[in-house]
């Protein structure tokens, strides 16, 4: 389960 | 991006300029403790490895390179730097960073977003960075009384991530699906350990006096 972790904060 | 976002960045990115003022003008790094810049080194070396593959924005990528390269600047600064690096005292500034970083890196490895390497590394840095200011407080306990310009400093810090939370109260209540329970926990962690420098930088700045901020 690969779901995509975008870290959009710094 | 939301305001309490962007003034979160603007005090962080203060704290950096009142730190590299203070030690190239000042020539001292007195009261500042190495071992919280070179943890703090870790966190954004670590957390920042998708500077090559996670363009969220310019805005973002552009205060990644930023952080990466003022908070090496300041280790290397009080590290090797004359006459900063005469004023480390390494018998006062000796908090065993190990002690931090090995749990951080347990943590990390056990409890992250997705089991993939960089998710591991990056939740440990977002766990660091909850506790890198220790060794930090701790210096300025030993010293009792703690300069002008570093309180400055280390308000600016704590404020930055205290924005940080009500950046994420808002955004829970704004967007839908939006869980961060990792940086939720350890930003509260992060902002708690400020409060009693808080309560004492406060009285100390009340009514305008610029009494020197004295921890018990």
């Amino acid at each position: 389960r690969h779901h995509d972790v975008n870290h959009d904060e710094l | 991006m939301n305001i309490f976002r962007f003034l979160g960045d603007m005090s962080h990115i203060l704290s950096f300029v009142i730190l590299l003022l203070k030690i190239t003008q000042g020539k001292s790094a007195a009261g500042i403790s190495l071992r919280t810049q070179e943890l703090y080194m870790i966190v954004f070396c670590s957390r920042y490895l998708d500077l090559f593959w996670n363009f969220s924005s310019l805005y973002n990528s552009f205060l990644k390179v930023v952080f990466i390269a003022c908070s090496s600047a300041i280790v290397y600064i009080i590290r090797f730097k004359s006459p900063q690096k005469d004023t480390w005292n390494p018998e006062l500034d000796n908090f065993p960073i190990q002690y931090l970083i090995g749990p951080c890196a347990v943590a990390g490895l056990l409890i992250n977003q997705d089991w993939t390497p960089f998710e591991m590394i990056w939740a440990f840095s977002i766990y660091l960075e909850a506790v890198a200011i220790l060794p930090q407080l701790f210096l300025l306990q030993k010293q009792g009384e703690v300069e002008n310009l570093t309180s400055h400093y280390v308000a600016a810090l704590g404020a930055y991530r205290g924005l940080y939370l009500m950046n994420w109260v808002y955004r829970y209540f704004t967007e839908d699906d939006y869980l961060q329970r990792i940086v939720w926990f350890a930003g509260t962690v992060q902002t708690g350990l400020y409060i009693d420098f808080f309560y004492h930088y406060y009285q100390s700045k009340r009514g305008g006096l610029s009494r020197p901020v004295k921890l018990p």
